[in-house]
């Protein structure tokens, strides 16, 4: 899949 | 966001306005691996290219701005403004030691195999080691001055404590990112003799040098 994965730490 | 994470994000914060502060009030850039300052830019040039395909949160945004731009600031500061204050002679470490091998690696092994992964991955991995030539550096000058070690014990300090957020989210949210969590665990490893002589003696009120 093409999802992009959410990245909320920095 | 737990506690440990804010922690740490103000830890890291605070390591970068403690560099910044050294920089600008010695008008010196003494003791600091320029080598290691364009890694962490590197890192958070390939990190935080999300800030243009997703919106997590106004604190998220704003930290990632504050990151890109403090980190070019301080390459900026090294390498042209207080050029004549950088010890080259000793910030010696061959930075294609680190990038060549850390970028086939973000190609090998990531969590999909597209662009913006691939660069996160990379980031991730290159986030891991990029203070090694700042180590290596004080172990050729055997010593470092006590702002600079206060900037190294919160810049470590950092993805110590994410670790420590990784726990809690692993039992609370059921949050595991196993690339994150191996390379933060070498990162903070990587610190541990550094804090070993940070709280034996620079705790203590000396300055840091190291046995010979």
């Amino acid at each position: 899949t093409f999802q992009i994965r959410l990245k909320d730490e920095l | 966001m737990n506690i440990f994470r804010l922690i740490g994000d103000m830890s890291h914060l605070l390591a970068i306005v403690l560099l910044l502060l050294k920089m600008w009030k010695t008008r010196s850039c003494a003791g600091i691996s320029g080598k290691s300052q364009i890694l962490f830019a590197l890192v958070f040039a390939t990190r935080y290219l999300d800030l243009f395909t997703a919106f997590i949160s106004a604190y998220n945004s704003t930290m990632k701005l504050f990151f890109i731009s403090t980190s070019l600031v301080t390459v900026y500061l090294m390498y042209f403004k207080f050029r004549a204050t950088y010890d080259a002679n000793h910030d010696t470490f061959r930075l294609e030691f680190l990038v060549v091998p850390v970028g086939g690696l973000a190609f090998l092994v990531n969590h999909n195999f597209s662009p913006l992964e691939i660069l996160w991955t990379f980031s991730i991995y290159l986030e891991s080691v990029a203070i090694l030539p700042q180590l290596f550096m004080m172990s050729k000058t055997g010593e470092a001055e006590t702002i600079t070690s206060h900037y190294l014990f919160a810049l470590g300090s950092y993805r110590a404590l994410y670790i420590l957020n990784w726990v809690f989210r692993y039992y609370f949210e059921g949050f595991f990112d196993l690339i994150a969590v191996v390379a933060g665990c070498v990162q903070t490893i990587l610190y541990c003799d550094f804090f070993y002589l940070y709280i034996t003696k620079v705790l203590k009120g000396k300055k840091l040098s190291l046995p010979a």
